[in-house]
């Protein structure tokens, strides 16, 4: 299982 | 948050801003590639749906939310309102030509095979080719306004800050996005030839920039 980060960039 | 993330940030922001004002101000959308505007919009659309899902921060949502209204504020101006003044024959990319292909590629090359994470891949995807119909329609016509070839020059900053602003943060966080990263790099190579011609001709020069 991936755990995908949070995408902080615009 | 970094300076080159903030910078490039403000840079497609006045990016933006200048393409709006300019249509909104001259009452006309000539030379500007309506095509490439619908792909931003989309871009925009397919990245930001995770304003419903994640809270990153106040200047991360009110930025997005910015970016879409204007987005579509564009795609409204070129389309109904100034539509008179579109040359839709100069904008002649086939645009399946690149919806299809980044569609295709969305699908095979992602982090999670989850409906989020597919259509934040297709942005990614999509906003390194969403360009090309504006750079076609002046290679088309063989000139451009200078006032359009500021948005485009503002554009290209955004996206060479953005490099440098990923080159900090692998060295100070360890932070690398393969999808966003090579996407962007190809996304920035599309600028080139025309930061060539903007150095050379637009600064140097004054008025239209004309193609050789």
């Amino acid at each position: 299982q991936i755990i995908l980060k949070k995408k902080d960039e615009l | 948050m970094n300076i080159f993330r903030l910078l490039g940030d403000m840079c497609h922001l006045v990016a933006i801003i200048i393409l709006f004002l300019k249509i909104w101000r001259s009452k006309s959308c000539a030379g500007i590639s309506g095509k490439s505007q619908v792909l931003f919009a989309l871009v925009f659309t397919t990245r930001y749906l995770d304003l419903f899902t994640s809270f990153i921060s106040v200047y991360n949502t009110v930025m997005k939310v910015v970016f879409l209204v204007l987005a579509y504020a564009t795609v409204y101006l070129i389309y109904l309102r100034f539509r008179s003044t579109y040359n839709s024959e100069s904008d002649s990319f086939r645009v399946e030509f690149l919806l299809v292909p980044v569609a295709g590629l969305s699908f095979l090359e992602n982090y999670a095979f989850a409906p989020l994470e597919i259509l934040w891949t297709f942005s990614i995807y999509l906003e390194s080719v969403a360009i090309l119909p504006q750079l076609f329609m002046i290679t088309k016509t063989g000139e451009a306004e200078s006032i359009t070839t500021h948005y485009l020059f503002f554009l290209g900053l955004y996206r060479a800050l953005y490099l440098a602003n990923w080159v900090w943060r692998y060295h100070t966080e360890g932070f690398f996005d393969q999808i966003a990263v090579v996407s962007g790099v190809v996304q920035t190579i599309f600028y080139c030839d025309f930061f060539y011609l903007y150095f050379t001709k637009v600064l140097r020069g004054s008025g239209k920039m004309t193609l050789p």
